[in-house]
């Protein structure tokens, strides 16, 4: 474990507590994207099958568990509780384009062709283009609650310093894990234009809107 | 990397 490493945890816990906030303490769901939400309640669902086989640590396990109780906490309040402030119609990302090449290029490009480790790749994969919809969604809109640009914000941060964890693990431990990595450069080179409206609007106290 | 156990990140 590395200071990288846990600021990432944390930025992407609260990146989910924040949005949980949002939804819960407006009762509104207006610019989430439910899509975003259901793929990363996936990503969370087949990354974390080695919940119960593979004790890594009590944080491991614990962090695990929040991610997931999470990430479907948040799918029943948009699609159950305030399902009617939920607009479908700007949600329109077409899932299918992202999950048929994923699981495709999950069961070519592997480290083992076992059931676990293929659930694995494909929650790897999948997580690098999650964002996707919810991206289409504001570029669509045209504009993003502040509240909702923040939990963008430590949403991409967390993977950006991810980067900072595997760089330092390949010079202090020699770990290196391909497919995270690759997949986490294009996850966080997606984040790069939210970065640059972030900070030279958001962080100027101006809305973000997109020109 | 390899498979299973090495998986010690979120």
């Amino acid at each position: 474990m590395n200071v990288f490493r846990i600021l990432g945890d944390v930025s992407h816990l609260l990146a989910m507590i924040l949005l949980l906030l949002k939804i819960w303490r407006s009762k509104c769901c207006t610019g989430i994207s439910g899509k975003s939400q259901i793929l990363f309640a996936l990503v969370f669902t087949t990354r974390y099958l080695d919940l119960f086989t593979n004790f890594v640590s009590l944080y491991n396990t614990v962090m695990k568990v929040i991610f997931l109780l999470c990430a479907y906490l948040t799918v029943y309040m948009i699609y159950g509780k305030f399902r009617k402030t939920f607009d479908s119609e700007n949600d329109t990302f077409r899932l299918e384009f992202l999950l048929v090449p994923i699981t495709g290029l999950s069961f070519l490009e592997n480290y083992s062709f076992t059931p676990l480790e293929i659930l694995w790749t494909f929650s790897i994969y999948l997580e690098s283009v999650a964002i996707l919809p919810q991206l289409f969604m504001i570029s669509k809109t045209g504009e993003a609650e502040t509240i909702t640009t923040h939990y963008l914000f430590f949403l991409g941060l967390y993977r950006a310093l991810y980067l900072a964890n595997w760089i330092w693990r390949y010079h202090t431990e020699n770990f290196y894990d391909q497919i995270a990595v690759v997949s986490g450069v294009v996850q966080t080179i997606f984040y790069c234009d939210f970065f640059y409206l972030y900070v030279t609007k958001v962080l100027k106290g101006k809305k973000l809107s997109l020109p | 990397e390899g498979p299973g156990e090495g998986k010690d990140e979120l």
